[in-house]
């Protein structure tokens, strides 16, 4: 399950503050997984005291509302982060940007999809560059795009272009899979699928022996 | 308050960068807000803090977004019928170690009674208290705990970074570590504040709306 308690004292109407509330959650909280299972308990609540003085926020379009939103997505985009990282028996994060959609709604679709597959989130646990994985999940998001502009880059290697897998230093790649798992780091995948202005982040973490053990040991 | 606080230690919090700063401090960096966070012997183990409470001082404009999930909780169905009626709370009542979902009338009717009982002691309405649950999926809340536990853990209450922390630690169910932050910004010329905490670690995959 994840809880949020948000707050701020920024001044803001009921209508809008709701609105911009539900926009932070899906580009955060909405854009995490880690394991797949959606709880019967996720809740954010979020209270505005309006103490601060600043200018009162009655329209999405102001520019004090593009400010606030900004704010927002910020706070919930740090603690759903830190909730992947500390997924049930993760050693690192996994950082999922999906460029070139046709939309935000359609690059985030598809950056959540890479970041939920077990093979994916096994593969990285097992320190294998395995772009196979990655292309597949960016396929079965249900967002159509062209395989030929797929590309794929694992922290700065490139895996992927054109749809086509690239020769790289498997070793290497395979090294900084290692170490973001040493360290509790974090690995950034970057997946280009066309020439769209939608870009879209997901987070996760790899999948470990220990998720396992962790679940078979509480009690539902 | 500050002792309970160091149970787990807290995450690191990666901010995408912006024009925003991090500031110290989590839910009661803001102006209006207090915190606290304390151990009502609730969860099955161990003496980690388990209840939390944050308060707004004045009516806060309210928004909430809740799990898809049709096998929704006891607080998570009170919640959207408490925001229905009303666009304002000012506190919010969270219990780690029962999720108290699964539990059929009586689980809602215990989340009523909590919320109630918390009203009476901040002298507020019931309609102004929200609540959030998490823990064992299918236990109700254990209600007696939790309702002997009310005054010492409005007792608590501080606007300080430690009323935050506590509050952080005592949400976490399986995490290895508290998640809190805050920052300040410029909205229309004035600095306004966005604090936060969250808690998850496993049963994680949220479609809220």
């Amino acid at each position: 399950t994840m809880l949020g308690v948000i707050t701020t004292d920024a001044v803001v109407t009921s209508d809008i503050w709701r609105k911009m509330v539900q926009i932070a959650v899906n580009r955060s909280f909405n854009q995490i997984t880690v394991d797949g299972d959606t709880s019967t308990n996720d809740t954010v609540i979020a209270l505005a005291s309006g103490l601060s003085g600043s200018p009162r926020i009655s329209s999405l379009q102001s520019e004090e509302a593009v400010q606030l939103q900004a704010c927002l997505d910020a706070v919930m985009q740090g603690l759903a982060k830190s909730i992947a990282w500390d997924g049930e028996g993760a050693t690192c994060l996994i950082e999922v940007t999906v460029t070139g959609g046709q939309n935000e709604a359609e690059a985030a679709k598809i950056a959540r999809s890479v970041a939920s597959s077990s093979l994916l989130k096994a593969a990285i646990y097992g320190r294998d560059p395995n772009w196979g994985r990655i292309a597949c999940a960016a396929g079965y998001a249900g967002v159509p795009f062209d395989l030929t502009k797929l590309r794929v880059v694992l922290g700065d290697i490139l895996l992927m272009d054109g749809g086509e897998p690239q020769l790289f230093d498997r070793a290497a790649a395979s090294d900084y899979l290692k170490k973001a798992g040493e360290m509790h780091g974090t690995v950034e995948i970057k997946v280009s699928v066309g020439d769209g202005l939608g870009i879209g982040q997901a987070w996760g973490c790899d999948l470990s022996y220990d998720y396992v053990k962790i679940n078979a040991e509480y009690t539902t | 308050v500050s002792a309970s606080s160091n149970l787990i230690p807290a995450a690191p919090i990666h901010l995408p960068e912006g024009p925003w700063t991090q500031i110290p401090g989590g839910v009661t960096a803001a102006q209006g807000f207090k915190a606290a966070g304390i151990y009502g012997g609730l969860r099955a183990k161990g003496e980690k803090p388990d209840l939390a409470l944050v308060t707004c001082d004045v009516d806060a404009t309210s928004a909430g977004s809740f799990t898809t999930n049709v096998v929704a909780a006891a607080p998570v169905v009170y919640c959207k019928n408490t925001l229905s009626i009303s666009e304002t709370a000012r506190a919010v009542l969270i219990n780690a170690g029962q999720a108290n979902a699964a539990t059929g009338d009586a689980g809602y009717q215990d989340v009523i009674e909590c919320a109630s009982a918390l009203a009476k002691l901040l002298k507020m309405g019931p309609e102004e208290v929200l609540i959030e649950s998490t823990g064992v999926v299918g236990q109700r809340i254990k209600k007696g705990a939790l309702l002997e536990s009310l005054p010492n853990l409005v007792n608590s209450l501080s606007s300080s970074i430690q009323g935050a922390d506590s509050a952080a630690v005592a949400i976490t169910t399986t995490d290895l570590v508290s998640k809190s932050v805050a920052v300040e910004s410029q909205v229309g010329g004035k600095t306004i504040t966005i604090g936060g905490m969250a808690k998850g670690s496993g049963m994680i995959h949220p479609n809220m709306a």
